[in-house]
């Protein structure tokens, strides 16, 4: 089912969409030190990063037949990280610090929109 | 992705977003649906960055990523990116040049986030995103926070190749509708959700234009689809901003 082959109408009755649909609010405090500003929101989503990260890897190795060259990116990652500008990189370190993810990992899935364009 | 700016008949600026990811990053057979975008689904979180107390803006986050793809600052601007795929100065070179220790390019994401914290108007926000040297393409939705403002700046690497500005655009100039193609060209055949948007959001009209019918407009298929993650409502005036998980049901086009 490609769009081409869709001739729906225009939609008049989504709105308001169902309270379970709502997206959770979090704070996060540009005073606090990088490192630490992220800890309460992905300490909450830590496992749902990780699925997602694992479900990436698990593509790559079907696409590749080896874990190989994820594993290879990711250290690679790790290697430039600290060339990453600030504080975006102590950000990250922190988030990786948090929820137990390589760093290298947490780098790509940061820098995914570059990664998915190349 | 699909993010639309439009200004109802008294002057108020809505700007909105659908956020599509996931395509080709594999499918689920039994579910027919995108493992990635299924996955990415229960990250999304929304966050209010503060500073000394007060909020500086609102964004939409999938938890773990710090740059900003959809972002309102109260009374200033908003700001959503749309994906650009080109072959002329796509994001290899860039990479490889970063790699290589040539870094006066930016990430897309970190770009954003620093417009965002430093930008204080809404042609401050512009001046960042249509000067700065990126690592690749994308397409940068601005709204602004009175009538008028608004613009769709098309990005190489390099440089802004074009900015989309409501005042000159043709026919309907209350709103602006982007997705994944220069506007200037017609879009992929197979992923032409452009039209049936316009269609929509000219059905839906100026007069009733609002939260309620920027929804259904981006609710409505095929700018809902089995990539789309989650929908944004913005209002920069008011600092109003909801987002929403999206699903997308049977019958409903992959991408």
């Amino acid at each position: 089912f490609v769009p081409a082959q869709f001739t729906q109408e225009c939609r008049s009755d989504t709105y308001p969409p169902p309270s379970s649909s709502e997206v959770e609010w979090f704070d996060v405090s540009l005073d606090e030190a990088p490192i630490i500003r992220w800890r309460h929101v992905v300490a909450r989503r830590q496992s749902q990063i990780r699925d997602l990260l694992l479900q990436f890897k698990n593509f790559i190795r079907q696409l590749t037949g080896s874990s190989v060259y994820f594993n290879l990116v990711a250290r690679s990652l790790t290697l430039i990280a600290p060339t990453v500008p600030q504080p975006y990189q102590d950000e990250m370190v922190g988030i990786s610090t948090v929820t137990g993810i390589p760093l290298g990992e947490i780098l790509l899935y940061n820098i995914f929109y570059e990664a998915t364009n190349l | 992705c699909t993010s639309v700016l439009a200004e109802d008949s008294k002057g108020v600026l809505y700007h909105a977003r659908n956020l599509d990811f996931g395509l080709f990053f594999g499918w689920d057979k039994a579910k027919k649906t995108w493992l990635v975008t299924e996955y990415l689904r229960p990250t999304i979180v929304n966050i209010r960055f503060k500073k000394s107390g007060q909020t500086v803006f609102m964004s939409t986050h999938f938890a773990g990523y710090v740059g900003i793809l959809t972002a309102l600052k109260p009374g200033r601007f908003s700001l959503t990116v749309n994906s650009r795929n080109s072959l002329d100065g796509s994001s290899t070179l860039g990479i490889i040049e970063w790699i290589l220790g040539k870094r006066d390019a930016v990430w897309m994401g970190f770009l954003t986030r620093r417009v965002m914290e430093t930008a204080d108007s809404y042609a401050q926000a512009k001046q960042m995103l249509t000067g700065t040297k990126m690592l690749a393409p994308a397409y940068f939705i601005l709204g602004g926070n009175s009538t008028m403002q608004g613009c769709i700046i098309t990005r190489s690497r390099n440089a802004a190749i074009d900015v989309w500005e409501r005042s000159a655009a043709a026919n309907h100039t209350w709103y602006l509708l982007q997705t994944n193609y220069d506007h200037w060209k017609p879009p992929f055949v197979l992923d032409d959700r452009r039209t049936p948007g316009n269609k929509c959001m000219m059905a839906k009209g100026q007069a009733s234009m609002g939260f309620k019918e920027i929804f259904n407009v981006l609710s409505s298929i095929p700018v809902l689809n089995k990539l789309t993650t989650y929908t944004a409502l913005m209002r920069v005036d008011t600092g109003e901003y909801h987002s929403y998980r999206q699903t997308c049901k049977d019958p409903c086009p992959i991408w």
